[in-house]
């Protein structure tokens, strides 16, 4: 445990919580996109198998509880409780475009062919690339309301902050897992437009709003 | 040209 993959689990939690709460307290889904809140679910379940098979730590068990949780009550709120609510028009990414060739590349290239690491490299590289559909209904509304920015952001920060995690447990530990690496390479380069126009507008007190 | 021994990260 380092400084940096611990703020990225803080700051990976932080997105989680603000996005519950923002759905919980405006009572309302507008501007979320249902399809990447499933995607993450399916990230979380598949990754956190291991719960089941080995213990490494208080922390370590309970975050995933945590994150396995929330997902699916994200999902809930989405597609139950505030479903009247929920833009699914503009939501109209084709996940079967990202789930059918992630599926094929982890079952290609992973660190060994058995079903619970076929099922973390999935879920690896699915990560990488669940954002896309929130991404791609910002761009169709053309904007996003600040609390949701928010929650962008701090999800963005998180595999930055593994990646100098990475960074850091390669030089004091030798460690390495360039699956991980290369997958949040990308994760981390798709929010960079982002993270630019959090910051030159969002954090200027400007709304996030897209020239059209 | 792998070290994926520990899955201590989430």
């Amino acid at each position: 445990m380092n400084i940096f993959r611990l703020t990225g689990d803080l700051s990976h939690l932080a997105a989680i919580i603000i996005l519950l709460l923002k759905i919980w307290k405006s009572r309302s889904c507008a501007g979320i996109s249902g399809k990447s809140q499933i995607l993450f679910a399916i990230v979380f379940t598949a990754r956190y198998l291991d719960l089941l098979t080995s213990f490494i730590s208080v922390y370590n068990t309970s975050m995933k509880v945590i994150y396995i949780g929330c997902a699916y009550a994200t999902v809930y709120l989405i597609y139950a409780k505030f479903r009247a609510t929920y833009d699914g028009n503009h939501d109209s990414f084709r996940v079967e475009f990202l789930v059918v060739p992630v599926g094929g590349l982890a079952v290609l290239i992973n660190h060994t062919f058995s079903p619970l690491e076929i099922l973390w490299t999935f879920s690896i590289y699915l990560e990488s690339v669940a954002i896309l559909p929130q991404l791609f209904m910002i761009s169709k509304t053309g904007e996003a309301e600040t609390i949701t920015t928010h929650y962008l952001f701090c999800l963005g920060m998180y595999r930055t902050l593994y990646l100098f995690n990475w960074v850091w447990r390669f030089y004091f530990e030798g460690f390495f897992d360039m699956i991980a690496i290369v997958a949040g390479l990308v994760q981390t380069v798709l929010y960079c437009d982002f993270f630019y126009l959090y910051v030159t507008k969002v954090l200027k007190g400007k709304k996030l709003s897209l020239p059209a | 040209l792998t070290n994926n021994t520990s899955k201590d990260e989430l």
